[in-house]
């Protein structure tokens, strides 16, 4: 299995096209391993933890507005995890 | 393993096998009123099934309802499962539902893409995409958005034909089979009047154009069966809806399946984008499931209704 440990989802408030744009550039970079799960303003997307640094970097060397949505998804789908066990 | 549908648990997120599991206990327990047609298969050879409810008849006017387009937005299917077993518990009891099955089919394919669902079986959230064996050209990625591969502004701004990219569209349009089996059956059908394909999330209600600013011909009256609906939604637990055509509400997204229903002559074509706005995202709470799925259906008999009663 997958283990989402680390990752955040954050939420970028991008203020105009140009800054949209430049969160777009961020989805071709694939090493980062980025997964946009929403591309409506605002733009929600996954980051890996070893991505987290460089792209908060990105966004505040832009001023792009942003904050955390999940800050460990990992613990998020475990706690889900075990809600639907007792509540089974 | 629930032994009927009515000890099914529908507060829970399932596995593709559970969900199967349920769809044939369905049309065991109900066989005048249900029946599963395998429509395709997926890239990796899974079943494409349709539910049809129906009380007779022959080539009845139609409603589409299809959930789990995109294999991580799992409210969808969870809400298909609520649905299903709603159309029959409704039948007979409630009059708008009992009217709308007494004259129209309806056809619900609760998963469109069991490749995105099923191979990892983990509920990543990363599957958005089918799964295409075939490596794309000079890339080692795979997949498709199903929700960019339809033949109405294919290729256009608002896709990608980047192969690694989450809304890259395919090598052409209907060029993936889990579209292609809805576009066969849509075609040869004939009948269907209206197409509803259910995504989450954002909270919205959308029609057509998302390919194009040109407005829908049928704009005002699309968005006021839209305002009623939403209306409706909202009238049991208050959740808001934004409301209207995909490029105006949202953005430029091309290849879209309801663009392509519309253009074929489905007027009554919509998407819904459910719960929530962005607290839990994909990772959807499962005691959210049954509000969502509940809330959502008077939505959905809201449009049925309104494509009963206004032929064409």
């Amino acid at each position: 299995k997958e283990d989402f440990r680390g990752h955040q989802v954050f939420r970028i408030v991008p203020k105009d096209d140009v800054q949209l744009a430049l969160v777009r550039v961020m989805e071709d970079i694939l090493d980062l391993e980025l997964d946009f799960w929403s591309w409506v303003t605002p733009v929600d997307v996954r980051v890996p933890s070893h991505s987290l640094q460089v792209v908060k970097s990105y966004m505040e060397r832009h001023s792009i507005k942003y904050f955390t949505m999940i800050k460990d998804l990992q613990a998020l789908l475990d706690e889900e995890r075990r809600q639907m066990k007792s509540a089974a | 393993p629930a032994g009927n549908t009515d000890s099914f648990d529908y507060t829970n997120y399932h596995t593709l096998s559970q969900i199967y599991s349920f769809q044939d206990m369905l049309v065991v327990e109900n066989p005048k009123l249900v029946s599963k047609t395998v429509i395709g298969h997926s890239v990796e050879g899974r079943p494409l099934n349709v539910l049809k409810f129906s009380t007779g008849g022959s080539n009845r006017p139609a409603i589409w309802i299809d959930t789990g387009i995109h294999a991580r937005e799992w409210v969808t299917q969870a809400s298909g499962i609520v649905f299903a077993k709603k159309i029959l518990t409704e039948y007979g009891t409630d009059s708008v539902l009992t009217e709308i099955l007494n004259r129209m089919d309806i056809f619900l394919e609760m998963v469109v893409n069991p490749d995105g669902s099923g191979t990892h079986n983990q509920r990543t959230t990363e599957k958005k995409k089918n799964i295409k064996q075939k490596q794309n050209e000079d890339s080692s990625c795979v997949g498709v958005d199903l929700n960019r591969n339809w033949n109405a502004g294919f290729g256009g701004r608002g896709s990608s034909n980047n192969p690694c990219t989450e809304t890259y569209h395919g090598t052409r349009a209907h060029s993936e089979p889990e579209v292609k089996s809805i576009v066969k059956f849509v075609r040869s059908h004939g009948n269907i009047k209206a197409f509803i394909s259910i995504h989450s999330y954002s909270q919205m209600l959308l029609y057509p154009y998302g390919y194009t600013r040109n407005p829908a011909k049928d704009q005002a009256e699309l968005d006021q069966v839209a305002q009623k609906a939403v209306t409706a939604l909202a009238s049991l637990y208050g959740t808001n809806y934004r409301y209207g055509s995909i490029i105006k509400t949202i953005y430029q997204s091309s290849g879209g399946s309801i663009d392509w229903t519309y253009k074929k002559g489905i007027k009554y074509s919509y998407t819904f984008e459910l719960r929530d706005t962005g607290h839990f995202g994909f990772i959807l709470p499962a005691n959210q499931i049954v509000p969502t799925a509940n809330e959502t259906w008077l939505a959905l008999k809201v449009i049925m209704d309104h494509t009963l009663k206004n032929p064409y």
